[in-house]
């Protein structure tokens, strides 16, 4: 399903250059259940962006269900993106101005689903995560943990065939983060792909498979 | 050092009322290095707001260093938080128009420093925290990690004689977490108090004393 070949990424700020992945190949299945552990600052958040489709490489090839995507641009990524993935951002990256039920519905709205039936499936994921008493509030009236939930739920509300989770759980308590990882569970066992970056090698162990990035390279 | 006496929080949204903090009773001595945990959601951000004298209170005592502090306005809390309290925040508050450095300047600046000592200062904190190759960088510019040992470098630079920090290793790999605590710990033994709410039980171990919250109070 994922498939990058010889992956770089550069970031340029002013006259300073710094290459943030050096050369990844790395074959993702449909169905794995992985997840990319490693030290702050080594890459892990740059490569989950290219794998969603929401930056593209410097060089290398990204074949993305057969197709090749490292070249298209920003129009063609935000549709592939909507179709196919669901992704958990680091800093959750809610909209502020919409409660937390509009806030989860946004994929579905991207996809054309009718209102009634976006607010009624983005409450039945949020009560998955325990959020049913905050339907009402906006994401700066939510605790730390509580606004990742948000972020995680509307990952999920359009069953994408690939979910992306990055620090899924920093904020989280273990029984919430046990919570969180069970439902990601649920969706491998329903054939989709899931990957997550984290810190936490009790969440790492209940993966299929661990991918340590070091340096922006994949480490052995 | 720290004295709270039935302190109640109450954040009301319209016509809607929830009592965060229900009675919270607690006193803490200078020198002190205390874990604070409990699930997301249960009141340990709002409690250590008020200890931290970034909010009031909606009813109780609050005594810092002798002194009634839960009715100050908020010029009074500020003069006294920007003396006493260095303050980790779980989403960092850092400043996107300023590089790293004028950051976590920025304590050193409100206590009148003069500029070429305080970029000394800041520049120093934040080499003990692995960043002297990101000096110029704004925080934009930077992974979740460094953002967060950025949020800690300003809460350490002024040498503050009390140090909160909310969730601070919840986006560093193992080693950078122990980085970051081993730094509280030369705190404490420099005579500062310490709070620091954490999900990690690691951390948590290694503070003298651990206080559980739940439900917006002390759970025994
Ligand atoms: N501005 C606000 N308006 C309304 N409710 C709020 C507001 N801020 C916090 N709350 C509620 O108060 C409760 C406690 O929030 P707080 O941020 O203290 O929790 P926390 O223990 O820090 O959680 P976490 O571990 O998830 O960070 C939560 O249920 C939250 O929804
Ligand atoms: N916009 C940018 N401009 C310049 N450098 C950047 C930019 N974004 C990221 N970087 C750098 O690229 C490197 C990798 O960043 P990335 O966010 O992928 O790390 P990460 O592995 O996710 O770290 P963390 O665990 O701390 O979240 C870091 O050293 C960072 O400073
Ligand atoms: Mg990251
Ligand atoms: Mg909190």
């Amino acid at each position: 399903l994922i498939q990058l070949k010889d992956i770089y990424k550069t970031y340029t700020t002013g006259a300073v250059s710094y290459e943030a992945l050096k050369g990844i190949t790395l074959h993702i299945d449909s169905g794995e259940y992985v997840a990319i552990l490693g030290p702050s600052g080594s890459g892990k958040s740059t490569l989950m962006q290219i794998i969603g489709c929401l930056s593209t490489p410097s060089s290398g090839s990204y074949l993305l269900d057969g197709k090749e995507v490292s070249q298209l641009n920003r129009n063609e990524l935000a549709k592939i993106r909507n179709q196919k993935v669901g992704f958990v951002f680091q800093n959750f990256n809610l909209l502020a101005q919409l409660d937390i039920v509009d806030n989860v519905a946004l994929p579905l709205l991207y996809r054309g689903t009718a209102l009634a039936e976006r607010r009624r499936l983005a409450k039945e994921i949020l009560k998955k995560l325990g959020l049913e008493n905050h339907y009402k509030h906006h994401p700066n009236e939510l605790s730390g943990g509580q606004k990742q939930r948000v972020a995680i739920a509307r990952a999920l509300v359009a069953s994408p065939e690939i979910i992306l989770a990055d620090e899924p759980t920093g904020n989280l308590d273990t029984q919430s983060g046990n919570d969180v990882i069970q439902l990601f569970e649920q969706f491998t066992s329903e054939g989709k792909t899931v990957i997550v970056v984290t810190h936490d090698l009790e969440i790492a162990k209940r993966a299929k498979r661990i991918i340590h990035i070091q340096d922006g390279k994949i480490a052995n």
